[in-house]
């Protein structure tokens, strides 16, 4: 699997959704 | 026996050893089989628990890989239908009750106080899923009108249901859950029109909705994991059928970004040879190996990174295999527990 295949990639990725995500 | 026979010679004997079999007498149905830590008098082991339609019973490991039952719970008002494991719990039992679907999830356990075994009601109501989790707490999703509710409850040492909240539920009947292995915040569900969501367990938010993709039809999610920024879920289609693009498939090792929400296979096991067409699973996942009873009554073992089966086991002159699990580990070696219909079940060592 690469980013070409999937998008950019983030290893904090839990983070950044529960940061964006509503409450 | 023909698929069997079609696997590289000496694979089926070589992978799976008989170590032992234990055999409940109960007059009802064999429905499922597990393992749990269980320690008594300052002794601390592994045993494993049989359930059939009307009681539950918890044995324990004997010098020449014996069984003995250490007690059997009586349930006759609501058949078993579910074993559910609770990881890293010891002395508790989880089960849950019902006819198709879940109408109540009871807890087994041994009073501290009293040393009396005894049971306790967790939940009630119409329950599509529900999963034991670490950190001694179930989850489980229902619809009780058309909004559908998942609920985590942590439970106590004496079986009491403690402190319960809400995850923010998708518009999707929730079908089955895993927890994100290395995360203890994180869980992921499978959907009845095949979406995966993700929740943080700890603030209740849905994070994400990603569609799994019509090439894999009614996913059952098992195991989750994250690496490398990209989470994989081993998914089981348990009404296998087959088709022109995909095969039989089995069980398939998914790849998602959820930064991206973009998704794809990783690895695909199909039903070995010989067992083609409209099939019904009943699997179970473990690490990278996978189990499941295929309609022939054959239990199959599969790895997921390699995308084949590596073992198969066919129905015994005692009948068909009617269930299998993957015991907890005791040792560095991997077991696997094979049940049939009249409460037989065989512990094999992998």
């Amino acid at each position: 699997c690469s980013e070409s295949d999937l998008g950019p990639i983030s290893l904090n990725w839990f983070e950044e959704l529960s940061a964006e995500a509503p409450p | 026996h023909q698929a069997a026979e079609q696997l590289p010679a000496g694979l089926r004997e070589e992978s799976l050893q008989l170590v032992s079999e234990l055999k409940d007498s109960c007059s009802s149905c064999a429905v499922d089989v597990s393992t749990v830590w269980w320690e008594a008098a300052g002794c601390r082991e592994l045993c494993v628990v049989t359930a059939c339609e009307s009681s539950v019973s918890l044995w324990k490991p004997l010098p020449s890989d014996c069984w003995s039952k250490v007690h059997t719970w009586q349930l006759a008002e609501i058949p078993v239908i579910q074993i559910l494991p609770l990881p890293d719990t010891c002395n508790l039992v989880c089960i849950a009750l019902g006819e198709l679907e879940i109408a109540e999830i009871r807890l087994l356990l041994c009073s501290p106080e009293t040393d009396s075994f005894r049971q306790s009601l967790v939940r009630s109501g119409t329950i599509k899923a529900a999963l034991g989790l670490r950190g001694r707490r179930l989850v489980s999703s229902s619809r009780p009108g058309q909004e559908q509710q998942v609920e985590v409850v942590s439970l106590s040492e004496t079986g009491r249901s403690k402190d319960g909240h809400t995850l923010l539920p998708p518009e999707e009947t929730v079908v089955a859950f895993a927890e994100v292995e290395g995360m203890r915040d994180a869980l992921v569900g499978t959907t009845a029109l095949n979406s995966l969501v993700i929740w943080n367990v700890q603030t209740g938010q849905l994070l994400r909705k990603m569609h799994v993709g019509y090439s894999y039809p009614a996913p059952i999610c098992h195991r989750a994991y994250s690496d490398s920024g990209l989470l994989f879920v081993a998914v089981s289609h348990p009404h296998g059928e087959e088709s022109e693009c995909s095969g039989s498939p089995a069980f398939h090792l998914l790849a998602f970004n959820p930064s991206t929400a973009r998704g794809k296979g990783v690895a695909s096991s199909s039903l070995p040879a010989g067992h083609t067409g409209r099939q019904y699973l009943e699997g179970d996942v473990k690490d990278t190996l996978a189990a499941a009873v295929l309609s022939s009554g054959t239990i199959a073992v599969w790895d997921l990174l390699l995308g084949h089966c590596t073992a198969l086991l066919p129905p015994g002159p005692a009948g068909s295999w009617a269930l299998t699990r993957w015991a907890s580990s005791s040792s560095t070696s991997t077991c696997l527990l094979a049940g049939q219909r009249d409460g037989t079940v065989c512990l094999y060592r992998y």
